[in-house]
């Protein structure tokens, strides 16, 4: 169920609304809960010059002041997942018995450059 | 399976896609903890430990609760005052490889509690052993045949009773020799007839064993944060 919303007008680097929906994937048989959860993921810009709410390392901050200089040469730096969190899931096993299985990095919190 | 199917249930740390034959409701005890971690709000959520289990405090990112699959064994030793007598066995096979048991609880649950002591003042006395022996259903098992675990007495029911069985499960994983458990409830005086003074005992329901282990390869994984 990804929303292919276009790039809205910041299309800066930040979390996109990601649902996954278990039953989409077929396994609402054997996952008791949850039936789905908010997954997102990262996706937009890192322009020059990088601001504070980019959450940007001191690389990216020096990879976009050269890719401002040779935007040929160098690529932008990426937008990827830096603050995550985890859920738990509720399934039965092949022998009937019902797990609680916790699953760090599984829910995209925040992104950055 | 697909492809992309298979990776997602490996990166589960699934081998294979379960598919449940007789689905049993969920343990009560499961639903409470999974629903305590969903309302977490979600910085919390982030600083939690997912590889500890706050709520017996110990290691562990899977909790499973395995329902028994004994029998029950018909009285072999009169004058012994049994009101039951049952074989428990809980089939750890399913534990992965990578799988380290931090913790194992065994549960004896009872439909009601009673809560003032039988007027007879009768005590009951439970004993359980770990069975180092094989015996045919039903077939009182042999008393050279197995080490006694717990042993304790009580005057009044409670609707379950706890036992710390984490030292026994390790040994059954690490020895690969599971023979179960037997259990034993008895009255411990009372001459008059058995039925009677073991009527509290038919609220006997089932048992179960609640086991805590910790994945060595996602936990071990989780990336270092930014």
């Amino acid at each position: 169920n990804a929303h292919h919303a276009p790039v809205t007008p910041s299309n800066l680097c930040k979390p996109r609304r990601l649902y996954i929906s278990f039953s989409d994937v077929g396994w609402e048989n054997w996952i008791i809960a949850p039936q789905g959860y908010m997954a997102n993921y990262c996706l937009g810009e890192c322009p020059f010059p990088l601001t504070a709410e980019l959450n940007s390392t001191n690389h990216a901050i020096l990879q976009t002041v050269v890719h401002s200089l040779d935007p040929e040469g160098t690529p932008q730096p990426c937008c990827v997942p830096v603050r995550l969190s985890p859920i738990s899931i509720l399934y039965y096993d092949n022998s009937d018995n019902v797990v609680l299985r916790h699953y760090e990095d599984m829910v995209v919190d925040e992104c950055g450059c | 399976l697909s492809l992309q199917e298979s990776l997602l249930l490996k990166s589960l740390g699934l081998s294979t896609k379960p598919s449940p034959k007789s689905p049993i409701p969920v343990p009560p005890v499961l639903w409470r903890i999974f629903q305590r971690r969903k309302t977490l709000p979600s910085a919390n959520k982030a600083l939690a430990d997912g590889c500890r289990v706050e709520e017996f405090n110990v290691p562990g990112n899977i909790i499973r609760v395995f329902p028994d699959q004994g029998h029950f064994i018909h009285e072999g030793q009169p004058g012994r005052l049994l009101c039951l007598q049952k074989r428990l066995y809980f089939n750890l096979s399913v534990l992965e490889e990578g799988e380290r048991l931090t913790m194992a609880q065994l549960e004896i649950k009872f439909s009601c509690n009673s809560y003032h002591a039988s007027s007879q003042g009768q005590v009951f006395e439970l004993r359980l052993y770990q069975s180092s022996q094989m015996s045919l259903r039903g077939v009182p098992p042999q008393r050279h045949g197995r080490k006694l675990l717990v042993e304790q007495s009580f005057a009044q029911l409670h609707k379950s009773l706890l036992f710390n069985l984490s030292g026994v499960a390790k040994e059954w994983r690490m020895s690969s020799r599971n023979l179960g458990l037997i259990l034993e409830i008895s009255v411990s005086n009372g001459d008059s007839d058995l039925q009677r003074l073991c009527a509290s005992i038919d609220s006997f329901l089932d048992t179960s064993l609640l086991v805590v282990t910790l994945s060595q390869q996602q936990c071990k994984a989780s990336r270092r944060r930014r």
